[in-house]
């Protein structure tokens, strides 16, 4: 996260890190269910077998392990059937658990909004994650508040690519706060009445975070998927 | 020809093929080079004024490259009418020869454009010599001045609005090639060799109409898709499988779409629990129900397994069979993972009361509170 700052242990209970040896930490992910997580299709490109993945939550620190931290292996990995990698559209994935997690005040799932549920524009939210700061890469999970952006607003950052109903702009023209490499799959997260937290977006793309293109951040739009992702999990809880 | 010797310049020659001799070789044959396919006139006579023997000899000559990529430049207006009076010369239909292009059309393409091919470090063609061409009306010789209306590029180009040529194949993709950005207005899906969505005017490609995923904001594009039979229900992806197989606890469809949403509740305050078994919604009968199955239903609509289970009394007299589902006698046997696997139709429903479900969504969303010190 650019422009963000150090997260206090426990404040974002659904952010997990996907991790892959030897190079450890490689994307974010987001807890959904107790056994079911959202990632970014993205992430497993090269390496889509689930079994060279773990899956780490409840963790702050990366170098330091702490005794809120679960691990669990991946069963399944279910890509969007329609994921792209050219044009980066509908940049989705879900994980199955290879066991159910034990939910704790640091291990808590996120809501999924409605599929009429959608981030307003103009709306104040955040993301978190342990991608590039612009100087180094943290050891600490980073947060980082970011005004979402109209469709309309954000096509004008981006006219060389498309931006379509499958993503999700959030940030500043200035790019002063920003997702950047490492946080792919992580939270954008809106608070909601009563305190309650709903995932609108994913890390998936943008500019070249450190350098001096500017722009908002894309994330995949939670809310164009939420059928799908109701549908695929029931599919594989109860039918396959 | 006969005797298959086929002297220069009459080889592929109508004449040839009519067994003549080589003296009449010099023949009008339509135009096949696709550069100059605009022309007011459709036959052509061989050699051409650059010394190519045939029409397949200029379509891969350097010339054949060089003059279109030269009306890129705009130089002249009618760079490519001549170009192709030179390339495919016009063909006089009655005395079967050649007809020149004018010597003013020459020189005028000439003067303007050498220039700009020896910026690159090109030399003009050398068999092009405007002398060798007749000046316009002079005496007898007819030869060839562009009308008014002539095409200044060829079909293979698309004429921008500032009069230049860029090629066609760039029109609409997505990249401006004209100066003036003419080359990527009015492009509709067609011209993008996409399919246009009636709602938005959006373009989607081909292959996502009809393929199960919702492109146009109507749904336009995933109409029309399956004609099923009447005892037939269509599937999310357009197969069409019979009605009695729907939610029946096993996959149909390929992409399991009978078997989705078959568990809800009514939006009644009761909320009774509804099965949408063989395409049509039924009630279940209380009789033998256990709360393992309450717990079933409510995490198949994707809620907490903590239901609360109400025993509804029916308020009609008789125990009809209809729009019940009976709990199957045999149901803990029963190989399948859904509730609609385990209810079955026809049974008499003795107790006469239905089952009335109360799910609880599962907590999300929450932070653990903030932990407060005493400062």
């Amino acid at each position: 996260i650019l422009g963000g700052r150090t997260s206090r242990p426990g404040r974002w209970p659904w952010q997990c890190s996907m991790q892959s040896d030897p190079s450890g930490h490689i994307c974010g992910c987001v807890l959904i269910g107790k056994k079911w997580l959202l990632t970014v299709a993205h992430c497993f490109e090269g390496r889509d077998n689930a079994d060279v993945w773990k899956v780490v939550f409840g963790i702050n620190n990366l170098d330091h392990p702490s005794p809120f931290m679960q691990t669990r292996k991946v069963k399944r990995i279910i890509l969007h059937p329609r994921y792209n990698r050219a044009v980066v559209d509908y940049d989705i994935s879900i994980v199955e658990l290879d066991e159910e997690i034990n939910e704790t005040s640091y291990v808590r799932p996120v809501c999924l909004p409605n599929k009429d549920q959608h981030a307003q524009p103009d709306t104040y939210c955040y993301i978190t994650g342990w991608g590039h700061m612009g100087n180094r890469m943290p050891f600490k999970l980073q947060e980082g508040e970011v005004r979402i952006i109209s469709m309309d607003q954000c096509q004008s950052y981006f006219d060389m690519k498309t931006i379509t109903s499958r993503m999700l702009c959030a940030g500043y023209e200035s790019g002063t706060v920003d997702s950047c490499m490492g946080d792919s799959g992580g939270p954008l997260v809106c608070e909601e009445s009563a305190g309650r937290w709903t995932l609108y977006g994913l890390t998936s793309w943008g500019s070249v975070c450190f350098s001096q293109v500017l722009g908002p951040g894309v994330y995949s739009n939670v809310t164009h998927f939420v059928e799908w992702i109701e549908r695929q999990i029931y599919l594989h809880t109860f039918l396959l | 020809c006969r005797d298959t010797f086929c002297p220069g310049g009459c080889s592929d020659n109508i004449a040839c093929d009519n067994h003549s001799n080589s003296m009449n070789c010099s023949r009008c044959e339509p135009i096949t080079l696709e550069l100059c396919m605009n022309l007011p006139y459709n036959f052509t006579s061989y050699p051409n004024y650059l010394g190519h023997q045939t029409q397949k000899e200029t379509s891969i000559s350097w010339e054949s490259s060089l003059f279109p990529a030269l009306v890129q430049t705009n130089c002249y207006k009618y760079l490519m009418f001549f170009a192709c009076t030179v390339l495919v010369p016009k063909c006089d239909l009655e005395t079967h020869k050649r007809v020149p292009p004018c010597r003013s059309l020459c020189k005028n393409s000439k003067e303007l454009c050498e220039s700009v091919l020896a910026i690159v470090g090109l030399q003009w063609p050398e068999d092009t010599d405007c002398t060798q061409f007749p000046e316009e009306n002079s005496g007898n010789e007819t030869c060839l001045m562009p009308d008014q209306g002539v095409e200044e590029c060829s079909p293979s180009h698309f004429k921008c609005n500032s009069g230049r040529c860029v090629l066609a194949s760039r029109r609409c993709d997505g990249q401006t090639d004209c100066d003036d950005d003419s080359d990527e207005e009015n492009c509709g899906c067609t011209e993008r060799g996409l399919w246009e969505c009636p709602s938005n005017k959006g373009c989607i490609k081909h292959t996502m109409i009809c393929d199960g995923f919702p492109d146009c904001p109507d749904l336009a594009d995933e109409k029309n898709c399956s004609f099923c039979k009447d005892n037939e229900k269509v599937c999310n992806n357009h197969e069409c499988v019979h009605r009695s197989v729907w939610c029946d606890g096993k996959t149909d469809c390929s992409d399991s779409s009978d078997e989705w949403d078959c568990v809800t509740l009514s939006k009644t305050p009761s909320s009774l629990l509804t099965i949408h078994k063989s395409a049509s919604d039924y009630q279940v009968c209380a009789d033998n129900w256990q709360e393992e199955l309450s717990m079933l239903a409510c995490k198949q609509m994707g809620l907490g397994d903590l239901p609360t289970t109400h025993i509804v009394q029916d308020q009609h007299d008789q125990p009809g069979r209809r729009k019940w589902l009976h709990l199957s006698s045999d149901w803990r046997h029963k190989n399948g993972s859904t509730l609609q696997a385990l209810l079955v139709k026809g049974h008499v429903c003795w107790s006469r009361s239905k089952v009335s479900l109360h799910c609880v969504k599962e907590d999300c969303g929450r932070r653990p509170a903030a932990r407060m010190t005493k400062r």
